[in-house]
């Protein structure tokens, strides 16, 4: 095992955190998409990063598929991956934009903004 | 900017608008709600000259957006308001009509609009005509005399809703807004693929006549884009749509035409960026 500081983080090789939300600047600037977005030109979501490790926490809501993949993978890791840490609830967000026709149109458009993460 | 009301359906109606937000978050928000909108986008930003560039959003639009955008960061479902109609899609198409000669009366206005980009596949549950009147200085009317502004159907005249015109204070640029759902459902349903047409006219009781429009300044000539008549629709779609799905629909490859022509061969880098 590898040694622990006293705050029990652990020392050398920088372990990889549990699966959780983290902080993601979209800028449709960047996207080239500001020829067609009119509002908002950039806006704070989130991304799911992290490892979905053994003993999978609740608070990550596993699918029981993800509780049955994280066990193999916690006796042959070899044999299977780990479970994907993903999105588990989204948001929508407002979009003005124009459309093919040239009109200009606002939508509410689901699943933009990640809630929170989850082992699937 | 008409500023656009939040009515939650419970609540209760207040002057302007009803109070759902309390203390300092509530006139923080309403700070950013009311501010002016912001400055149409330049034509030659970093010298992209994009379509958007030369289109200007109605100022409806945008407080339509500034509205539902403000109710989703205070986490309030803006299906929920009664200015939405429970949309989850508002699209504006702008009128494309054309006034006869400028110094002739101008007694009927036929609106046109292009409504082919929208879905058939959503359903339809609200459409209405917004239209900007000034009534010109000249026109002299005595209080007694109302002015009804009519819309009729282009194909047979059926009178589809009517508005009396607010004279006391009449001199005041003014949206007037009227319903046209019925009208649109029946047209969409009976001719779809073919340009939306309304007829408007401005009726004097006492005699019964027809006034010129010129004199309530709904002549079309020199009119900036943001002052033509808009008809908003507002629909919702069951099917969750893609953002791609809006980026596939012509746009992308309208935006890589016009770059390759600035660019030369820069297109073929540029889509295999894109893809």
């Amino acid at each position: 095992a590898a040694s622990k500081t006293r705050h029990g983080k652990r020392h050398g090789k920088k372990s990889k955190s549990r699966c959780s939300k983290k902080p993601l600047h979209v800028n449709f600037r960047d996207l080239g998409w500001d020829d067609w977005i009119i509002a908002p030109l950039d806006y704070e979501a989130y991304h799911c990063e992290g490892v979905c490790d053994f003993p999978l926490r609740s608070h990550l809501e596993p699918t029981n598929h993800a509780i049955i993949q994280t066990l193999m993978n916690s006796m042959n890791p070899s044999n299977m991956p780990p479970s994907c840490c993903a999105p588990s609830k989204l948001s929508p967000i407002s979009i003005l934009y124009i459309d093919s026709g040239n009109n200009v149109v606002y939508k509410q458009y689901e699943d933009m903004v990640v809630e929170s993460c989850g082992c699937r | 900017v008409q500023p656009l009301a939040i009515f939650p359906p419970a609540a209760q109606k207040s002057s302007k608008v009803t109070k759902i937000f309390d203390g300092q978050e509530a006139s923080k928000y309403f700070k950013e709600f009311y501010a002016p909108p912001p400055p149409p986008p330049s034509i030659d930003r970093h010298n992209k000259a994009t379509n958007k560039d030369l289109i200007e959003p109605h100022d409806y639009m945008l407080s339509i957006y500034k509205t539902f955008s403000t109710a989703e960061k205070l986490g309030l479902n803006a299906s929920f308001f009664r200015s939405s109609k429970a949309a989850n899609t508002i699209a504006s198409f702008v009128d494309s009509g054309q006034d006869d000669l400028p110094l002739s009366p101008l007694r009927r206005q036929q609106y046109l609009f292009d409504v082919s980009t929208l879905s058939e596949k959503a359903e339809v549950l609200g459409a209405e005509l917004r239209i900007y009147t000034k009534v010109s200085g000249n026109f002299r009317i005595s209080e007694t005399d109302p002015v009804d502004i009519q819309l009729l159907s282009c194909h047979d005249q059926q009178l589809l809703d009517s508005r009396t015109l607010d004279l006391q204070d009449s001199h005041r640029p003014k949206w007037e807004v009227l319903d046209v759902w019925e009208i649109f459902k029946e047209r969409q349903h009976l001719s779809p693929g073919k340009p939306f047409c309304l007829e408007l006219r401005a009726m004097l009781d006492n005699p019964e006549r027809e006034l010129d429009l010129h004199l309530l300044g709904l002549h079309r000539h020199s009119r900036p884009q943001q002052k033509k008549a808009i008809l908003v629709v507002f629909t919702r779609s069951k099917k969750r749509q893609t953002l791609f799905s809006e980026r596939r629909e012509g746009r992308a490859l309208l935006g890589l035409e016009r770059k390759a022509k600035e660019r030369g061969s820069g297109i073929k880098a540029s889509r295999r960026r894109r893809t």
